[in-house]
């Protein structure tokens, strides 16, 4: 059988399907100062999966206000950074109207997850963290 | 009642994958 740490290397999403992946990429990513955007990405995931029912109405309309301001009211932080403004307009005005859908967060989780791809990602994989594990 | 962080934290955990 493929070993996990090969199966890393196809794509992001079996990193992310690994929990010793997420962990490794996550120490490699606190070291470039941008965990925040792996934390954000299950946050985003996790929120999706919480069913909008009357008994959960007030649970996800703090988790939305939690998401928004740890991640993305603060703009120096590196999710907020590479948001879209739009996409932050339109969580914002979501949690003010209490309009929380499941797919709230959802633009701005593929925003974030591209960001990865196309940057974190590749650098994890070329990274003596990365090397040294394998 | 949870404190925002714990919710955050609960909600990160709950996306992540399961021990193979």
């Amino acid at each position: 059988p493929t070993p996990p740490y090969l199966k890393w290397a196809e794509s992001l999403h079996s990193l992310l399907d690994d929990q010793d992946g997420i962990s490794l990429f996550r120490t490699f990513l606190r070291r470039e100062g941008c965990a925040d955007l792996l934390d954000f990405w299950f946050a985003c995931s996790g929120f999706r999966k919480l069913e909008p029912c009357d008994a959960n109405e007030e649970k996800r309309l703090k988790l939305a206000r939690a998401i928004y301001r740890r991640y993305i009211l603060d703009t120096s932080g590196v999710v907020s950074r590479q948001t879209k403004p739009a996409t932050k307009s339109f969580i914002k005005d979501c949690i003010m109207k209490q309009q929380i859908d499941p797919a709230t967060f959802d633009q701005a989780q593929t925003e974030i997850q591209s960001t990865m791809e196309e940057n974190t990602y590749p650098s994890f994989l070329k990274s003596d963290i990365y090397l040294e594990y394998t | 009642i949870d404190s925002e962080d714990d919710l955050l934290q609960e909600c990160i955990t709950s996306a992540m994958p399961k021990k193979k």
